[in-house]
């Protein structure tokens, strides 16, 4: 407790060690959650999979954020809707509440079935026709799928801003695989998407601080 | 900028790592698995203000422009940080997503005096 006319780094009574520790853990703490801006630290009630964790990581580049401010995101999907069926399914995440950062780049990480048979057609939506959830539903975008495996299809992130409730709903729509004469290939409601265990569908988000036209100059 | 040894009272930088798995944080902070909470104390005597180099704290202008009008300022010389880096963290959030974020001028890397 120093007067403000001197310096209060300029030494004074030396602690013992173990103060000293106790001391420079409770700063840690408080250096930690002040640097990403929050009150407490998380409690973790639902552990992730260890190996939807590591799966998802890999997503991720590798090495520091680029510079400037920016955050990447994971987000798991929870999945509603029978996973019996070929699509159909809801997918719900639950946002990072919005701070400044500004959404510049959005994939939605979906795992295809080996029983993938010829190009599924996949639409997706933000908000959903469920009764449960019944909201305007609008396309955000829409892929292929050619391949079985991990796919990362990309979503407009003007279609994602905007949910102050940090709860965003997305709907699967995909038409089955057909034949040259149009009729459905395979098994009309098998599964072609994986979404339970290590292939839990989530979405990567990029963030990067401050809104589109922040810090530079405006010329009137 | 010298790390401190126990007979150096002169300004410097004392290290500290700090390992997650201590306050009981590995279960939401997932890389790195610590860091280091470096700070800096030390006496300043008149003849070490402003070295080595200029500090990095904002006020350390404040003390050149001082210097430029009065050679000699009112006010003390401190032990201040005069180089950090950010910290890149991996961690969950509330909500459970993974989130990796580099944290600005978390760590100390040099200390000097203003």
């Amino acid at each position: 407790q120093r007067t403000e006319s001197e310096c209060p780094s300029c030494g004074g009574p030396t602690l013992a060690p173990q103060a000293e520790r106790a001391l420079i853990l409770q700063l840690a703490k408080q250096q930690i959650l002040e640097g990403l801006h929050m009150t407490s630290r998380p409690r973790i009630s639902h552990p992730l999979p260890r190996a939807a964790l590591t799966a998802a990581l890999r997503r991720l580049q590798p090495g520091s954020v680029a510079a400037g401010n920016r955050e990447e995101i994971i987000s798991f999907a929870t999945v509603t809707g029978s996973s019996a069926a070929p699509c159909g399914s809801v997918l719900t995440f639950h946002l990072p509440t919005p701070r400044s950062h500004h959404l510049y780049r959005a994939r939605l990480w979906l795992h295809a079935l080996p029983t993938l048979p010829g190009t599924l057609n996949l639409k997706i939506f933000r908000g959903t026709q469920r009764r449960r959830h019944r909201g305007p539903r609008t396309l955000l975008a829409e892929h292929q799928v050619t391949l079985p495996g991990w796919q990362a299809l990309t979503l407009p992130p003007s279609g994602l801003r905007g949910e102050r409730s940090g709860v965003l709903r997305l709907q699967l729509d995909c038409r089955p695989p057909k034949d040259n004469n149009g009729t459905v290939v395979g098994a009309p409601r098998r599964r072609f998407l994986d979404t339970a265990g290590h292939q839990r569908p989530f979405l990567e988000l990029k963030m990067r601080a401050g809104e589109p036209g922040v810090g530079r100059a405006r010329r009137r | 900028t010298p790390t401190c040894e126990p007979a150096t009272p002169l300004c410097c930088r004392r290290d500290h790592y700090v390992n997650f798995q201590e306050l009981g944080w590995r279960d939401w902070i997932l890389q790195p698995e610590g860091y280091q909470l470096n700070y800096c104390s030390g006496q300043c005597p008149p003849h070490l203000a402003g070295s080595p180099g200029i500090a990095a704290s904002f006020h350390s202008a404040v003390f050149s422009l001082l210097k430029a009008n009065n050679p000699w300022p009112a006010g003390t010389s401190c032990c201040v940080p005069t180089a950090r880096r950010p910290l890149s963290l991996l961690y969950l959030d509330h909500k459970g997503n993974v989130v990796k974020t580099d944290v600005p001028d978390m760590v100390v890397e040099a200390c000097g005096c203003s």
